[in-house]
């Protein structure tokens, strides 16, 4: 993996072909954990960093569940890396290894990521068939069963924001609730997207704050000014109603509502010159930014133990 | 493969919540096939909107019509597309040599 390109998009397949290679050159580190299979057939792999222990407290970052949100899959792919770089040589990685296991989904959406890749580079949803009508795919992050169907998401199976019939019912989200709710120790849950620079914590169903705002607003601010401090970049933060729009049966307020409450929602970079489309120039600098932001949610929540 | 020769992107500024609601109205508008990158939230936030070729004029004139103010983000998608498949098999060439 030290010849891996971190600087160029990558296909389903060679974002697979590093994982194994990651897990062949780390095998005490990392291992992979099939937690399903897609619409598709495709299996779902999550990365696991774990130093040892049993069930030990976990922190969950998943990445690409919009497929055409590249950044964030190409972000995910660094991100492994660095944890494998880093461990044993930076203080603040090797004392959150030590205490904690890190699960990192790279593509949460690999059947829309193929479709990216080989036919519509626009495409944003699942790839599943709703009976009786010609439109296909769920948007996963409207698909979870937490105001699942209220406003802020669509019925109408054509739109981008569909939600899905029922909720999980997309077997692309339903693995990871059932991987949520069998480990059960799951202490912070970070989903990350592109692009408007953006970190959000719940609610987005409901405007009734979440019980915790306070304490997410604050690491929140903490974690976007570590973030800024590399490169300037600017991100807004607060909770997902409030800052961009109402939004039903979203991923962190499903993770909110199971007690997770570290729950957190990125959106990664654009200039508001690209958006999907961010040349992969701009890959390293967004991975290694957003790093920053992910550590200080990580290291509030290994010293916040609750 | 899909083919966006000719979409634009455009990014679109409400300065009001009545201009919110009336770009909000385009979204249910279908037979115009927009593909809301950033949807529309509240007055200053920016709105982005990838428009197919056939739409493009109908709505410009839209925003036109009701004062709101855009700008082109990006003036041909599929040039972008192209320039990034041309990075990736670039890489992939050297690569492979």
């Amino acid at each position: 993996t030290d010849t891996f390109n971190y600087a160029t998009y990558h296909t389903l397949e060679e974002i697979y072909d590093f994982i194994d290679q990651l897990v062949a050159e780390h095998p005490q580190l990392v291992s992979k954990i099939q937690i399903g299979n897609t619409y598709e057939g495709r299996p779902i792999y999550v990365l696991k960093f774990s130093t040892g222990g049993n069930n030990r407290p976990a922190i969950w970052i998943d990445t690409g569940i919009h497929s055409r949100e590249w950044v964030t899959q190409a972000s995910g792919v660094w991100f492994a890396k660095k944890i494998t770089e880093d461990y044993g040589q930076d203080p603040t990685v090797t004392s959150i290894l030590d205490n904690l296991d890190v699960f990192l989904e790279i593509v949460t959406n690999p059947d829309g990521f193929a479709f990216t890749h080989s036919q519509n580079r626009m495409w944003r949803k699942t790839r599943s068939r709703t009976s009786g009508s010609f439109c296909i795919g769920v948007d996963p992050n409207r698909n979870w069963d937490a105001g699942f169907g209220k406003a802020g998401a669509s019925s109408n199976p054509c739109s981008d924001t569909y939600h899905g019939k029922t909720a999980n019912s997309e077997v692309e989200v339903k693995s990871i609730v059932d991987f949520v709710k069998n480990h059960g120790n799951i202490k912070a849950f970070i989903s990350i997207h592109s692009y408007s620079q953006l970190l959000l914590y719940p609610y987005g169903y409901t405007s009734e704050p979440a019980p915790d705002q306070k304490e997410l607003h604050q690491v929140a601010k903490s974690a976007v000014t570590a973030l800024a401090s590399l490169y300037g970049t600017k991100y807004q933060y607060g909770s997902i109603i409030d800052t961009i729009y109402q939004a039903s049966g979203s991923t962190v307020d499903w993770t909110y509502n199971q007690g997770i409450k570290y729950s957190f929602t990125f959106e990664l970079r654009d200039t508001g010159r690209y958006g999907f489309l961010l040349p992969a120039s701009q890959i390293i600098p967004t991975a290694q930014e957003t790093w920053l932001a992910l550590l200080t949610i990580m290291e509030h929540t290994q010293t916040h133990p609750y | 493969s899909e083919d966006f020769v000719g979409h634009q992107v455009l990014r679109i500024s409400a300065a009001n919540e009545a201009q919110v609601q009336k770009v909000a109205e385009l979204q249910d508008l279908e037979h115009l096939q927009l593909d809301f990158w950033r949807g529309p939230a509240r007055p200053g936030s920016p709105i982005d909107v990838r428009v197919p070729f056939p739409s493009i004029q109908a709505v410009k004139i839209f925003l036109e019509a009701h004062g709101i103010g855009y700008e082109i983000m990006i003036e041909d998608v599929q040039t972008l597309l192209d320039e990034e498949q041309e990075q990736m098999s670039a890489f992939r060439a050297r690569a492979t040599s």
